[in-house]
């Protein structure tokens, strides 16, 4: 994968 | 940041709090699954391991070492500290029917076939029904003390108001996380019938949840 998924949730 | 999630996650804060201050200032945790503890320290451990590899914000940041300090802290207290009033013989849900659909479910259904990211779905997975133990060893015993339905109550509440939160963000950004989505609507029916009875019979005034 290139790119991380982004969580800004807790 | 909206209210829904702002309010979601004092909801959740409260929750770790009451329970952490419960067993502490008994000394007791009688009537708390420990097993659901330590899934808990499970799904935090597993969800935040992004506090290494990814900054979003120094509340984010805060949020996260409090929630990891406080659920380990509690299962020191359960385990450790006062031991000798945990109740095991009422502790028996078996976690590894939990524990191995969920992983198995996140190595499957995840957004990024990388260690981290199943970690992460795993967490969401398992989140979603780590209180089961807790909900279970209730309805062995056929009781609650009320501050442990408080604390069930704000622990429920905020993954409904995460849900309301989901809803805002997709409205408003177009923001859907299928994943935490579905888990947090599973997670919420799981504590529809303890709302139920929290509101008919613990805020009427009665000392303790019985069932009927």
């Amino acid at each position: 994968a290139d790119e991380s998924v982004d969580h800004d949730e807790l | 940041m909206n209210v829904f999630r702002l309010l979601g996650d004092v909801s959740h804060l409260v929750a770790i709090i009451i329970l952490f201050l419960k067993i502490f200032r008994s000394k007791s945790c009688a009537g708390i699954s420990g097993k659901s503890q330590v899934l808990f320290a499970l799904v935090f451990t597993t969800r935040y391991l992004d506090l290494f590899t990814s900054f979003i914000s120094i509340y984010n940041t805060v949020m996260k070492v409090v929630f990891l300090v406080l659920s380990y802290a509690t299962v020191y207290l359960i385990y450790l500290r006062f031991r000798s009033s945990y109740d095991s013989e009422s502790d028996t849900f078996r976690v590894e029917f939990l524990l191995v659909p969920v992983a198995g479910l996140s190595f499957l259904e995840n957004y990024d076939f990388t260690p981290i990211e199943i970690l992460w779905t795993f967490s969401i997975y398992l989140e979603s029904v780590a209180i089961l133990p807790q909900l279970f060893m209730i309805t062995k015993t056929g009781e609650a003390e009320s501050i442990t339905t408080h604390y069930l109550f704000f622990l429920g509440l905020y993954r409904a108001l995460y849900l309301a939160n989901w809803v805002w963000r997709y409205h408003t950004e177009g923001f859907f996380d299928q994943i935490a989505v579905v888990s947090g609507v599973v997670q919420t029916i799981f504590y529809c019938d303890f709302f139920y009875l929290y509101v008919t019979k613990v805020l009427k005034g009665n000392s303790k949840l019985t069932l009927p």
